[in-house]
């Protein structure tokens, strides 16, 4: 099972943040 | 150590849950992403113990999550042609 704890990092945390603030 | 952030941050991450519960989505979603704006800001800016920062990006990690799915949610809300 794909282990869900690879912790993300900043910079994917960050255009995640983006991505979702962007309508 | 300014906690404050990180306080605040907690705070935000319990209001979107409540929020996220009460199905007021549009308010969870907002309070998810000022979350995680915050968490952001204390694992870049200030200095946490490494264990602690990766708690703090995987707690990111879920709260994106859930609010990529309340955006959607919202999105397919709006579409739906009104009853």
């Amino acid at each position: 099972s794909s282990s869900k704890q690879a912790t993300i990092s900043d910079d994917e945390i960050e255009r995640q943040l983006r991505a979702l603030g962007v309508d | 150590m300014a906690n404050n952030n990180l306080q605040k941050a907690i705070d935000l991450a319990s209001k979107a849950a409540q929020e996220d519960k009460n199905q007021n989505y549009e308010e969870a979603l907002r309070l998810y992403q000022a979350a995680v704006q915050y968490f952001l800001h204390v694992v870049k800016y200030e200095a946490q113990g490494d264990k602690a920062k990766q708690s703090i990006r995987a707690k990111c990690a879920e709260y994106l999550d859930r609010a990529e799915k309340l955006k959607e949610y919202l999105k397919k809300k709006e579409k739906a042609p009104p009853a």
